[in-house]
Order: structure tokens, then C-alpha cells, then sequence
């Protein structure tokens, strides 16, 4: 999966990808004073022997331990939990779900928006793709807007990217795509060589998304993450 | 003469022909036969269909000469009727027959050598019901027929999940000639024995088919609703799955008078018995059994955790009958309790409330005036709960108990007194024990729709269905949008649907199986049945207002209603006679042919009253 950081105080965005086994889950936000974590399962392509597989994000869990509240996004279904107490959605449903401390408003085929608490609230897109496609399958996009409600200590893979980070770039220089120039970052201390690219925002339009120039950062984000990116697989979605 | 000629009459084909499109079902049955005796003969007709449809049409062709059966309004047929009864030359065509069924019955005297053919055509919305649709055959030919046919092919927008036919004169030999398949929106069931698979035995002259024939089949449910328009009529399915099943706080109101004693008390234990199997932790409940006086299990509403349960079958194990019957006392105890428990929150905030009674008898100690009984009911409950009232055998005055029920937003259902009559109430139970949502209400733009049906339901039960239909105002609506809110266990749901009326038009219009007006005709059917149940709870000038939208309906769509007759003339040796069908209601049962007691004191009878109706 590729992750997209947005950093309005230099107006610009960094990105990287992730290139994990399918089946690895993926720590993505966890905020201990609010209680809330996502995590995410990857999901490879259809052909398993395929040189250089993409691999996408087929399985989200949110998980708020206040609220005694969990909920498993998969490309099919969507599961809600209140203790042990669960209830069904599919991707065919428009619903607006509410209860105490949660909206969930599901767009048949489209996205959910989930809300938690006093703000912070996800996107998350169902990207589907022609199911006669050999090679892919349909696979989810996570998105959060209002991250500043959640707490100072918010970590995660994403969640490290909702405090203001500082990088500076120079040495433009043209890379090996003379349509994408490589550079020298400084970020979190590391000197790292990042090539300007693109990648796409599907917030809008899931079906072309938009495109969204940044840094990329090679080796899954090594240099840019807190410590190595195997530091945030965990054994389970919630 | 061959084995298919029973005293001179051949029958040389019944065929009974279902087309069912969204739920809505269309019905043929057609018989031919011919008088081969050499003298006039009476050939007679009888089909057996269900209390829930209305009769749309019956034509009666002789020798090329057809005579239709005509709809009217109930008082105009009536006099023509009067008139024909005071020459001695009317019979009454349709009469209740058992729990789910009425029987139609016309006979024709034929002259020698002359055929017949009768044609009658019903329709009916067949309801889901515990997670499936039921379609119910009678089959009972009197005599064995040339080609005997049942075809049914069945039309659903959502696509067929599951379909099964079955038949209670099954044999292996049968089995071969039932077929029964489904592919993506479409069903068949056909069903085609030949003259020797008929045969009770293989040198008879009797029929094996003799029974129920039932198809029952479900439809995809990946999306929670589905809105189909044709002609300007749309109608919106609306049963989501996978909801949590909200909490119940169940009242039993039963009632233990001496009219109980013997076999109906005993069924009425295994029912509860059963059912308190089937509670689940989070529901609270109570007994309140009412006879001369009123008395409770617990004094309020307990959590059914397996030791109280435990204590519950205790309870209920020794259920005594005695004394006379009290109804008043019995619900109005039950009422209150129910509002105490919600008042003080002892009762979880997202639950439901519900009173379920049973009675055998009319009221006949303390407050016996059933205006009254509505009354204090009614106001008691102030329309927080429904009132469901399960009426055993036909000892009692079901339009009161139907009538309470439904102005309490519950509903009616007589327990027919048989071997299985525990399996009645725990079905009952079984319809009730999972609701979903609370609160539904189906809403829909306001300048886009008009003449919809009931929109707004209590409950939503699991593996039931809302159905609402209505009429577009604008014919040139491009789309618009359904909500339907309601509360479940855990959360308030607000279901969207999006219609987009060119496409879903188009879509259903491409398919063969539609019978033309078929949307336009369930929403007539919705309308009058809905129109029929209002009519009951009110009186003066909006009763009338009721009745005549009703009546206006039936006649426009030719059904026979409660408020229509359909007048059949029949050539009787070349005098015309006439016959009337009505629709038989179920509150007036045929005469029972055996007096009851329901007055004494503590002196119940020696032995139990056996009595036979008009079933």
C-alpha cells in the first residue's frame, strides 16, 4: 500500500509505500489517551507469482477501547461491534448508523465516514475494480480528517505524521525518470534521497482519484518513519 | 368408459397456473370437462385458496357460451341476491375451510354431451414470513384427470435465494414429475403427474393427490431495500439482516378460567414451556394469569437469567384452571407493570415492550363491557407497546380481541383447538421473539409520492418484511430517495435508497414474466387490506370515508373484499339462477353446531367439550 503524508506548513506532501507479505496487519493509528487504533491487513493480487506485487490494504479494524467499540472493514462487509453485541452491513447498504460516541454513515459501493467521539473522523474508500480483472481485486483507502483532534500521543504508521514534522529538501537533481528529479531530504535527522512523484487521492473521485505530488521515500519509508516499518506489524486487526 | 369418467363427467384438464412477480401473486385455475352421460348431469367446481387473497374474476363457459362472474358492491349484490333467495334459487359460493384457506364452490347442471369450462383468477401479496415466501395449494380432485397441471413461475427484481415445492401426497413415483429450479431472477415449479401417477393404487379410480401444495422461496438480500416502478406505481421492500436483536420485555397474559381445564391448559403449558427455552438473557418477562381474579408470578418484570427461568418453568408447571374470565384485570395489570418497569429503568433503555395475551372465553366477571375493555386498554397503553391477542378455539368474540389488538398496533390470531395447538402459539411467539428495529417509518419526499401505504411500523421482525407501496405524482421524476429510520439494539439506523425511476422502469419493463399493471395492482391490494384494518378501529364518518375508499378500490380492480360480492349467474334448465361469492371474515366463523359454558363457578366440567364447526 502507499501512504500519502500531507504537510501544510511547507504546502507539499511526503509519500512512501509499504511492501509487506499478504496477510501481514499493520499498526496505522494508535491513540492511547483517546483509546482509539486502526490497523490494516494487507491484501496481494489475485496471481501470486506475479514479479513485483503490488499489495493493497484489503482489511481495516477500528478499534475504540472507551467506547467498548470495534469495527472490521473489509472489502465485502462491514462489522460493527458494542461488546459483543455485533451487526452486519454490506457494501450494498446506504446507512447511517449512530450511537453513543459513533456515526457511521455507509455510501452503497462508495465509502464509510466514520466519526468517533467529539471529531476525528475516517474515510474509508472501497476501491473496486472489474471482478474479471486477473490480476487485481477490490481493496480499501483509509483517510482521516480532523487527525488534531486526536491526542499528542498518537503513533503509528500514519498516526507519527499527525504532529507537525520538519523536513527540508535541496540538491534537485534529475533522477533515472527524467520526468521524476531525485533530491536530498532532511527529516527526523536522516540525510535520505527522495524522488519527486505523484500519487493518488481518492477521496473525490475513487474511480481516477486525484494526483497529488510529493517526496517519495524509498526502502518502505526508512529514514521518514519512527524506527523500521516491520516495527509496526501486529498479530491481529484489533 | 375410461377411469377418467366418474358418474358421466370427464374432467380432461385442471390447470392451476401461478405467476408471481415481486412478491405479487396472479392464480388461474382452469378445469374442462364434459358430460358423458346421456342425461343432464352437475358438474361441480370447488378450489380452495387462501384467506388472505381476493378473487378477481370466474367465468363459467358452456358449449361456447360464456358467463362471467360479476363484482359488485356487497348491498347492490345483496338485493339481487335477496331477490333470488326469495325464489329459492341462490346458493353462497365461498365458505371459511380450516386456518388458512377458503373454498369457492360452483356447480352447473350440463346437458348430455355438453362441456364446461371454469376459469377462476385470485391474487394475493404473500408475505415473508419467518424468512421465506409461501405459496399454498390445495389439491383435492375429486376424481382422476387426462392432464393435471401446476406451473408457477416466479419474477423477483432482487433474484431468487432459495426455492423449494413440496407436497404432503408425496411419493417417489411423484417426486419425478415435480420439478422446481431458479437462476438469477427467475423460478419454475412444475408439476405434472400423468393419469396411472394419479391413481391412489395402481388399479384405482381414486387420486393420490390429495393435500397441501407448497412453494416457499426467498430473494437475495444483499441490499437492505428494493423499490420497483412500473406505470407510475412503485412499491419498496425494506427487510435489512445481520442486525442484533433488540432486548424484549414480554407480558403473558394468560388466562387460566375453568373453560381452560383439560387439553387446551396442557397445550398452552408446552407453548410457554418451549418458549421460555427460547428467551434470552437480556429480555425480562412475567406471567399474569387471569381467571376470577388476577394473579403474578413476580410483582415486577424479572431479567430471564437461566435461574429465573429455571423458576419460570416451575411456574408455569403448575398452572391450575379455575373460576371465571377476567380479561380487564388481567391486561390492565399487565399494562401497568410494563409502564412501572420503564418508568423506573429497570427495563434496558433500547428495549422493546410487549404484551402477548391468550384468552378462550369472553369476558364474564368484573369489567365485562368490551367498549370498556378497549377503552381502558387503549388508554393504558397510549400506543407506547404493541397488544398482541392470541384467541383459542372459536368460543369467543374475536372482532373484540382483533379490535383491541389493532388499535394497539398488534394484531389478532385465533389458536385453532388441534393436536398442534402449542406449536400455534409457540409459532406466534417464534414471529414476535426477534425484532430488529423499533420505531420504523418509511419516509419519502413529499411532492414526489402520494397514496402510500402504511409507512410507519412498530416493529421490524427478523425474517419478515416491510412492504410499502404508493403512486409517483410526477410521471417525469428522474429519482428520488427513501429513508427508513428506525432504532435497533444498539444504535439508531437511517437506511437510504436511492431510486433512479427511468432505470428501474426500464429494467422491469424488459422483463417477459411482468403481467402489465402488476405494481399498480399490489398497491390496490395493500391499499383496500390496510383500509379494511383501520376501518375496524374507528366509527361515524370516518368509518364511512374508510369503507367507501375501500369499496371504490375493490370494485376498480375488480377483487372480492369484504365489501364486494361477485354475482354468478349459472343456466339452470334454462332459468337463470345466481349465486353470490363472498369474502368469509374471520371474526364470524361458520354456526358451531354444540353449545358451551362459559359461566360457572369453580365447578368446571366433568369432561372436556368436544364439537365440530363448519370446517
Amino acid at each position: 500500500p502507499h501512504f500519502i503524508i500531507r504537510v501544510p506548513e511547507k504546502e507539499d506532501a511526503l509519500c512512501f509505500n509499504i511492501n509487506e507479505e499478504p496477510g501481514v496487519v499493520l499498526n496505522l493509528i494508535r491513540d492511547p489517551s483517546t483509546g482509539i487504533s486502526i490497523s490494516g491487513q494487507i491484501i496481494g493480487e489475485k496471481k501470486v507469482n506475479v514479479k513485483n506485487q503490488k499489495t493493497y490494504f484489503g482489511r481495516l479494524g477500528i478499534v475504540n477501547t472507551r467506547a467498548d467499540l470495534k469495527i472490521e472493514v473489509t472489502t465485502q462487509k462491514i462489522t460493527l461491534w458494542k461488546g459483543l453485541d455485533q451487526t452486519n452491513f454490506t457494501w450494498m447498504n446506504t446507512v447511517m448508523v449512530k450511537q453513543e460516541g459513533l456515526s457511521l454513515q455507509i455510501n452503497r459501493k462508495k465509502n464509510i465516514v466514520v466519526s468517533i467521539g467529539d471529531g476525528v473522523s475516517f474515510v474509508i474508500i472501497l476501491h473496486q475494480v472489474w471482478k474479471n480483472l486477473p490480476y487485481h481485486h477490490d481493496f480499501l483507502g483509509l483517510y482521516t480528517v480532523d487527525s488534531h483532534r486526536m491526542s499528542v500521543q498518537t503513533h503509528g504508521l500514519l498516526g507519527q505524521f499527525f504532529h507537525p514534522i520538519d523536513f527540508e529538501v535541496f540538491d534537485v537533481r534529475p533522477g533515472s525518470d527524467p520526468s521524476k528529479p531525485d533530491a536530498t531530504m532532511m527529516v527526523k535527522n536522516h540525510k535520505l534521497t527522495v524522488t519527486r512523484g505523484w500519487q493518488k487521492d481518492y477521496r473525490k473521485d475513487p474511480r481516477h482519484g486525484s494526483e497529488v505530488p510529493c517526496w517519495f521515500i524509498h526502502n518502505n519509508g526508512a529514514g521518514l518513519i519512527d524506527g523500521s516499518h516491520t516495527d509496526y506489524i501486529v498479530s491481529d486487526i484489533f | 368408459l375410461p377411469d377418467t369418467v366418474l358418474n358421466g363427467i370427464e374432467v380432461y384438464s385442471t390447470k392451476i397456473s401461478c405467476k408471481v412477480t415481486s412478491r405479487f401473486a396472479h392464480n388461474v385455475v382452469v378445469t374442462r370437462a364434459v358430460n358423458r352421460a346421456d342425461t343432464a348431469k352437475e358438474i361441480s367446481f370447488d378450489v380452495e385458496l387462501p384467506k388472505t387473497a381476493f378473487i378477481t374474476s370466474f367465468t363459467m363457459t358452456i358449449d361456447g357460451v360464456t358467463y362471467p362472474g360479476n363484482i359488485k358492491e356487497k348491498e347492490v349484490a345483496k338485493k339481487q341476491y335477496d331477490k333470488a333467495v326469495s325464489q329459492g334459487k341462490t346458493a353462497g359460493l365461498v365458505k371459511a375451510s380450516g386456518r388458512k384457506l377458503e373454498k369457492f364452490t360452483v356447480s352447473v347442471n350440463v346437458a348430455a354431451g355438453s362441456k364446461v369450462t371454469f376459469e377462476l383468477i385470485y391474487e394475493e401479496l404473500l408475505k415473508r414470513h419467518l424468512g421465506k415466501y409461501e405459496m399454498f395449494l390445495k389439491i383435492q380432485p375429486k376424481q382422476l384427470i387426462n392432464h393435471f397441471e401446476i406451473e408457477a413461475d416466479i419474477f423477483e427484481p432482487q433474484g431468487i435465494s432459495s426455492l423449494d415445492a413440496e407436497a404432503t401426497f408425496m411419493t417417489n413415483d411423484l417426486l419425478g414429475v415435480l420439478t422446481k429450479s431458479f437462476s438469477g431472477k427467475k423460478g419454475h415449479v412444475s408439476f405434472k403427474p400423468t393419469l396411472d401417477q394419479q391413481r391412489s393404487c395402481s388399479n384405482c379410480t381414486t387420486s393420490l393427490l390429495n393435500g397441501d401444495f407448497t412453494i416457499t422461496y426467498d430473494v437475495n438480500r444483499e441490499s437492505p431495500a428494493n423499490v420497483q416502478i412500473v406505470n407510475g406505481y412503485f412499491v419498496h421492500f425494506f427487510a435489512p439482516k445481520d442486525l442484533p436483536v433488540v432486548p424484549k420485555n414480554v407480558v403473558f397474559v394468560i388466562d387460566v378460567s375453568g373453560s381452560m381445564y383439560g387439553r387446551k391448559l396442557v397445550q398452552t403449558k408446552e407453548a410457554l414451556l418451549k418458549i421460555l427455552e427460547d428467551m434470552k438473557e437480556e429480555d425480562y418477562l412475567n406471567f399474569i394469569l387471569f381467571s376470577s381474579d388476577v394473579t403474578v408470578w413476580k410483582d415486577t418484570l424479572i431479567k430471564a437469567t437461566p435461574e429465573n427461568l429455571k423458576e419460570a418453568k416451575d411456574f408455569v408447571k403448575n398452572i391450575q384452571d379455575q373460576g371465571m374470565t377476567n380479561i380487564n384485570d388481567g391486561l390492565m395489570r399487565g399494562i401497568k407493570m410494563l409502564n412501572e418497569a420503564r418508568e423506573a429503568n429497570v427495563i434496558p433503555k433500547r428495549s422493546t415492550s410487549l404484551i402477548i395475551m391468550l384468552t378462550d372465553g369472553e369476558a364474564n366477571v368484573g369489567e365485562s363491557r368490551v367498549e370498556k375493555i378497549q377503552e381502558n386498554v387503549r388508554n393504558a397503553i397510549e400506543g407506547k407497546f404493541p397488544l398482541y391477542n392470541l384467541g383459542f378455539g372459536y368460543n369467543l368474540n374475536y372482532d373484540f380481541l382483533e379490535k383491541m389488538a389493532l388499535e394497539n398496533h398488534g394484531l389478532a390470531r385465533r389458536i385453532y383447538e388441534d393436536s398442534d395447538a402449542d406449536l400455534q402459539m409457540q409459532g406466534f411467539y417464534d414471529e414476535v421473539a426477534n425484532p430488529l428495529l423499533v420505531d420504523v417509518e418509511v419516509q419519502y419526499p413529499e411532492n414526489a409520492i402520494a397514496d402510500i401505504t402504511q409507512n410507519n411500523y412498530q416493529h421490524f421482525y427478523d425474517g419478515s418484511e416491510i412492504v410499502v407501496a404508493g403512486r409517483l405524482v410526477d410521471q417525469d421524476l428522474n429519482s428520488f430517495t427513501a429513508d427508513v429510520k428506525g432504532q435497533g439494539a444498539l444504535n439508531d439506523l437511517t437506511f437510504t435508497e436511492e431510486v433512479d425511476v427511468k432505470e428501474t422502469e426500464k429494467a422491469l419493463k424488459e422483463q417477459k414474466y411482468i403481467f402489465g399493471d402488476f405494481i399498480e395492482r399490489l398497491w390496490a391490494y395493500l391499499t383496500i387490506q390496510q383500509l379494511l384494518e383501520k376501518r375496524k378501529n374507528v366509527q361515524g364518518e370516518e368509518k364511512e370515508n374508510l369503507t367507501a375508499q375501500a369499496l371504490e378500490l375493490s370494485l376498480k380492480y375488480h377483487f372480492v373484499t369484504p365489501l364486494t360480492s361477485m354475482v354468478v349467474t349459472k343456466p339452470e334448465d334454462n332459468i337463470e339462477q345466481e349465486a353470490v361469492a363472498d369474502k368469509p371474515l374471520e371474526g364470524k366463523p361458520e354456526p358451531i353446531t354444540s353449545s358451551y359454558a362459559t359461566q360457572y363457578h369453580h365447578q368446571p366440567p366433568a369432561k372436556p367439550y368436544y364439537y365440530v364447526d363448519g370446517d
